[in-house]
């Protein structure tokens, strides 16, 4: 038996939002640790990995570790029913080939429940250890989601540099490039809207810009982006979803033949 | 340019 109860719905729907353009079908995992998610795209270079912990929602029952495979744009449509102040609660019994949304509207006027089938994924799980990264930019996460927009209309790949200078994002196309540097900037009185570069040594990485503006449709789960560089390792592309967990995007870099 | 897969970065379990 497993019951999640989600006050604040519409971050659920904002997640379906974010991965269901990388990922076609893929395993919820429920354990009592949290609610998560682990699938790669389907050229196995880009990885997403979704935590929602436990303890972010209301009411969580979880008898035993359960993991349900489902189509993500199926999904996506039925949380599409929920309203965005909905309350969201995931039900499924043990054995079963079906999921139940349930969402609750506020005032508790209107209950509405979607049952959606299951469905067989093999799926192939990643180790990924903690690792040493050369450096760390802290951004706010509508500043980058701009500047991977605005860069893909220039080239196709982002060549991210951080140096003691800051951080640059360049392109090059057939018209031409574009470089964009981001200075370290903790002067502003919000810190979401800071730039934080932490850098041991400098670093240099190629990566599609399809995948990077694929991984900004997170941006309204949070305010900042966390970008972690290193020059043997994918970059990590982290949004924090508050008090919950997080949303973390790996992308394997562009290296010379 | 070439793009490896992550499998060559991690390792696979599970």
């Amino acid at each position: 038996m497993l019951e999640l109860r989600l006050v604040q719905g519409s971050l659920l729907k904002k997640v379906l939002e974010s991965v269901k353009d990388l990922v076609t079908d893929a395993n919820f995992d429920c354990s009592a640790t949290g609610f998560s998610l682990q699938a790669m795209d389907s050229s196995h270079v880009a990885l997403v990995a979704l935590l929602l912990r436990s303890e972010g929602f209301e009411h969580y029952r979880c008898d035993r570790n359960l993991s349900m495979g489902m189509n993500l744009n199926n999904m996506s449509k039925m949380l599409k029913c929920a309203g965005n102040d909905d309350i969201i609660t995931i039900k499924a019994d043990d054995g079963s080939d079906t999921v139940t949304f349930m969402f609750e509207s506020p005032t508790q006027d209107k209950i509405a429940d979607f049952e959606m089938k299951l469905m067989d994924i093999d799926s192939e799980h990643l180790g990924i250890p903690e690792a040493e990264y050369h450096a760390i930019v802290r951004m706010p996460s509508a500043e980058f989601a701009r500047i991977c927009k605005d860069l893909s209309s220039i080239g196709d790949t982002v060549v991210i540099s951080v140096t003691k200078e800051g951080v640059k994002f360049s392109t090059r196309g057939d018209i031409g490039t574009a470089n964009i540097v981001c200075r370290q900037n903790t002067s502003v009185d919000k810190p979401e809207e800071s730039t934080i570069i932490e850098m041991n040594e400098p670093v240099s990485l190629t990566f599609a810009l399809r995948y990077m503006n694929s991984f900004t449709k997170a941006t309204p789960l949070a305010n900042s982006v966390t970008i972690s560089l290193s020059s043997e390792l994918p970059v990590v592309v982290e949004y924090k979803i508050a008090e919950m967990g997080y949303i973390r995007f790996y992308l394997a870099p562009k290296i010379e033949d | 340019c070439k793009v490896q897969s992550l499998i060559s970065y991690y390792y696979k379990w599970g």
